[in-house]
């Protein structure tokens, strides 16, 4: 059986946000590792890797691996009810056909108990390679949001550029063109904003807006994001948190 | 322009 008890229950509720859009239904891998998610999208542009580990969770029971199959709009509307400083605890039987939530507030005054029908999904699992990168940005994740978001006044595209200077987002349209560079500046007082560049060789890719823009609803879980890119190689966007991370791989647009 | 690729074929089936 799996319980797992998360102290900051708004992790999970910001979790879900960042996922809900990308894909409908999947399931949550429990193991004694933790409980991981890896599904694509419809259309199979991208794929969402999620690892919440279990030194996250106290206490954290996981017996026997299991799959919980769940529609994530169902699970978000769920994880409404819960207070943003509730403690949520999931719960699960071997056999199970339901996932229990139980949200308590700070003042241990009011429990509230929902039970989520889960499905079975049959979903294929993918081995995702080690993969060299030649080029990793490191970057604020609000500054990486905004600059999606910016440019998608302009165009559902955008070509990002980097170079050892720094990293270049461009986007052209119908009524124009934009263009942010971020110079790499690694001794800024302030680390968090820091835009930090390891290069083994110039890399220019160009990357669908509106996956990028759904990525950055994971902004609230990092203040950092990492974008690792190689020539015709999906596009590697992970968001660290604390005890685990949520990975988004998006595959390039190809030929100008 | 350009068109979208796909991520079949990046990934192997376990």
């Amino acid at each position: 059986m799996l319980e797992a008890r998360l102290q900051t229950g708004a992790l999970l509720k910001k979790v879900l946000e960042a996922i809900k859009e990308l894909i409908t239904d999947a399931n949550f891998d429990c193991s004694d590792n933790g409980i991981a998610l890896q599904a694509m999208d419809n259309s199979h542009v991208a794929l969402v890797a999620l690892l919440l580990r279990h030194d996250g969770f106290e206490p954290y029971r996981c017996d026997r691996s299991l799959a919980l199959g769940v529609n994530l709009v169902s699970l978000s509307k769920v994880l409404r009810c819960a207070g943003n400083d509730d403690i949520i605890t999931l719960k699960a039987d071997d056999t199970a056909d339901v996932l229990s939530l139980t949200f308590e507030n700070t003042d241990n005054d009011r429990i509230s108990e929902y039970e989520l029908k889960l499905m079975d999904i049959d979903s294929e699992h993918l081995g995702i390679p080690d993969t060299t990168y030649e080029a990793v940005v490191q970057m604020s994740s609000a500054e990486f949001a905004r600059i999606c978001k910016d440019l998608q006044v302009l165009s559902d595209s955008v070509q990002i550029d980097v170079t050892k200077e720094g990293v270049k987002f461009g986007a052209k349209g119908e009524l124009g063109s934009g263009a942010v560079t971020l110079k790499q500046n690694g001794n800024v007082d302030k680390e968090e904003e820091a835009t930090l560049i390891e290069l083994q060789q110039n890399v220019s890719l160009n990357f669908s807006l509106k996956y990028l823009v759904n990525f950055t609803k994971a902004t609230p879980l990092a203040s950092r994001v990492s974008l690792s890119m190689s020539s015709e190689v999906p596009l590697l966007v992970e968001y660290k948190m604390e005890a685990g991370y949520i990975r988004y791989y998006l595959a390039p647009k190809i030929g100008e | 322009t350009a068109t979208q690729g796909r991520l079949d074929g990046f990934f192997t089936m376990t």
